[in-house]
């Protein structure tokens, strides 16, 4: 299994929504097994997949990263693990429960390593993991960081985005050295371009010059029909597979596959 | 002094867009005397402000954070204010290391109101004060909440801003009735609206059925001026005090001292 984590400390650049696109895109466009695991309290991958549930009874993500011995754990998995029919995955779905891991295990032994254990129990059923992570560098985004093989960092064309990307870079490293030294960048990824507008022509020039390769060739357009794709609670690829989104992130799916197989 | 915090877990909203360009409306169009201050390690806000400084070695927000006991306490701040010349406003700005805070304290008294105790020190020089918040509900956030008289929700037409607010608004009461008795929202601001699309219509019609008379009547238009001006490093109003997302910060900011005047 190859395990993928969709990490940018900036809100609002795409994280989510290419999580769950590139997830469809390997599942039903190339017929890999995919996990989907949210590992933001906000659960707006869970709420597209249609697997949310917000009650506290039900078990999540957050049940599963509270389990300090590995008894039980495949029984647990068996219990959280949701099949989706928009996006023909496995789903590991939160709730805002999982806002409260932080403080649960602030004096655990090894906090860092327990989606890693959490995978491993599965890593033989799955080809591909992707994982989608909250806006901040919190224990739970270490422990997505921490699991994966690579990390792809989605970017918009905002300053802000660009701004943020050297403190970024930089706490990769101290996780990388640190406790995952398999980690690596699998390449950044331009989303929401609005061609029409020069911002987006220089953030894409800024890009290219600060981390060459690593950019992917594509890039996903600024493009109506993912909001609204969202808002009828389906996929892309389902709302609309001519939109300009969804044909760019089927490249790009079979961009990051080529990538992958290369290593 | 009244004291603001924009605040929304969802990321890209324009919490930040919206505290820096109300700040310079406070200070530059209304003639108010406004500190702003930014909570986000990302630092966008000090970015815009022109006073961002990302070396370890500058006094930041951080440091007056760290500060246990009121000694000291107003020096320490003359070394971390600095005034912007391009919103005309005092600011305390923070850089990447505002991100130790909450392992920093983690086991300190009182760690909720360290912010509330900064503010009050210098409350009898401004008129209003701003705080920029970060995606996240974290312990940066909650010290912004305890310090402030108001909330702003900054809300852009998404599908998961709107299904967020449920969780948002249980936080809000949380920290009313465990330490903010004064906390209120003041109210909702719809922004990034872009009226080409059924969803900004959507959006803006179920933010009027759940929130009624809290929704601010002015929103911001979705506007290329935003991300340019970003971009040139200066605000809205310098760049283009004709644009349609300006003129709509400076009705915005007429209907927020309204609403805190009435009250
Ligand atoms: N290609 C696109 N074109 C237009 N809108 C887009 C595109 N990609 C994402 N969006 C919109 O941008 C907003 C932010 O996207 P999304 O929520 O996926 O970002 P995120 O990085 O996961 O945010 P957060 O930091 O809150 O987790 C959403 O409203 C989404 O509908
Ligand atoms: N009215 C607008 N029109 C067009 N773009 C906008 C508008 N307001 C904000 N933006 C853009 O949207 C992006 C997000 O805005 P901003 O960074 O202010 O949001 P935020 O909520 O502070 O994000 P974060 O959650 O990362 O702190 C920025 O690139 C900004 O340029
Ligand atoms: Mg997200
Ligand atoms: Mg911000």
């Amino acid at each position: 299994m190859i395990t993928i984590s969709f990490y940018n400390n900036k809100g609002g650049v795409a994280k989510t929504t290419t999580a769950i696109t590139t997830a469809s895109c390997l599942a039903m466009g190339m017929g890999k097994k995919v996990l989907l695991v949210d590992m933001d309290p906000q659960a707006n991958c869970s709420d597209s997949a249609g697997v949310y549930n917000g009650s506290e009874e039900v078990k999540t993500i957050y049940h599963l990263m509270l389990l300090s011995t590995n008894n039980f754990l495949k029984d647990e998995i068996q219990k959280v693990k949701r099949f989706s029919e928009t996006i023909q995955c496995d789903v590991f779905p939160s709730n805002i429960l999982l806002d409260g891991f932080q403080d649960q295990v602030a004096n655990s032994i090894n906090r860092e390593y327990r989606l890693k254990k959490i995978l491993s129990a599965v890593a033989g059923e799955y080809d591909y993991c992707l994982i989608d992570c909250p806006p901040s560098l919190s224990l739970l985004t270490v422990n997505a960081l921490v699991a994966s093989n690579y990390v792809i960092i989605p970017c918009d064309s905002s300053r802000y985005a660009l701004t943020g990307m050297g403190n970024l870079i930089e706490k990769y490293h101290e996780i990388k050295e640190g406790c995952n030294p398999g980690l690596e960048i699998l390449g950044i990824l331009n989303t929401k371009v609005d061609s029409r507008y020069t911002t987006a022509k220089t953030s894409r020039e800024k890009l290219a010059e600060y981390f060459g390769d690593l950019l992917f060739e594509t890039f996903i357009p600024q493009n109506a029909a993912v909001e609204k794709s969202q808002y009828e609670s389906s996929t892309l690829l389902a709302y609309n597979r001519n939109s300009s989104a969804f044909k760019s992130y089927e490249l790009f799916t079979r961009e990051l596959v080529s990538r992958v197989e290369a290593e």
